[in-house]
């Protein structure tokens, strides 16, 4: 993951705000 | 005239389409998406983009505390404190409670996949890419002996079944936890949702 490219980031952000989601409903 | 590429607004939600609506249970999806280096010709198939969804073994891990070792557990969150903090510029964009949770075994392999590529057909997706043959692998003993480095890394992180879709400009892969035999339908909804006059316009 450190390499993770400029192009990725989105997909990143997105990863993030989702496991947050997936966190809080657990 | 056709598109060259999936725009990619379209590209997330037709990820979200395949697996949100499947009657099985899939973990993630992932676009690869197909490149040529113009000057050696050579044929790369690279992270497009990707949509998780999770699974119930997360959360079954995330409450036993079982999802790896203590120390790969840090290692883990290091590194996604490390990733929250480029995309958020080092400010803003806290991320509360939700980094210091267990980092699952295929919530690692997801993220692992966004520094991947496979190139002149190497790998399963490289390979359906350039056969145009579809690959569904189910059982991780399956996964294991499949002669390919990102198949066998799959398994390691409790993948039970991956399969690969080669489409316009790419491969669709999808992974599951569970293991999932063959079904012609969500192989038809992959060619369906990922035809270039879906959604581009």
């Amino acid at each position: 993951p450190r390499a993770v490219p400029q192009a990725r980031k989105a997909s990143l952000a997105r990863f993030l705000e989702k496991r947050k989601e997936r966190v809080s409903n657990t | 005239p056709a598109p060259a590429y999936f725009s990619q607004e379209t590209l997330q939600h037709r990820l979200q389409i395949l697996i949100e609506g499947a009657k099985e249970s899939w973990a993630y999806a992932i676009f690869w998406q197909s490149s040529v280096d113009v000057c050696s010709g050579a044929t790369l198939l690279g992270w497009g983009d990707g949509y998780y969804k999770g699974s119930e073994d997360d959360k079954r891990k995330r409450k036993a505390n079982t999802a790896a070792s203590a120390a790969e557990q840090e290692h883990r969150k290091r590194v996604l404190r490390e990733l929250n903090s480029l995309i958020s510029g080092g400010a803003g964009f806290s991320m509360d409670d939700a980094v210091e949770e267990e980092v699952t075994d295929s919530e690692w392999f997801f993220l692992v996949s966004m520094t991947q590529s496979f190139l002149n057909g190497t790998g399963i997706p490289g390979q359906v890419f350039f056969s145009g043959a579809p690959s569904w692998i189910a059982g991780g003993d399956r996964l294991a002996v499949a002669h390919c480095d990102r198949a066998l890394q799959a398994q390691t992180f409790g993948i039970q079944t991956m399969v690969c879709v080669p489409v316009a400009n790419g491969v669709v892969e999808l992974g599951s936890t569970d293991t999932i035999f063959h079904s012609a339908e969500i192989m038809s909804k992959v060619k369906v949702v990922f035809s270039f006059n879906s959604f581009e316009n």
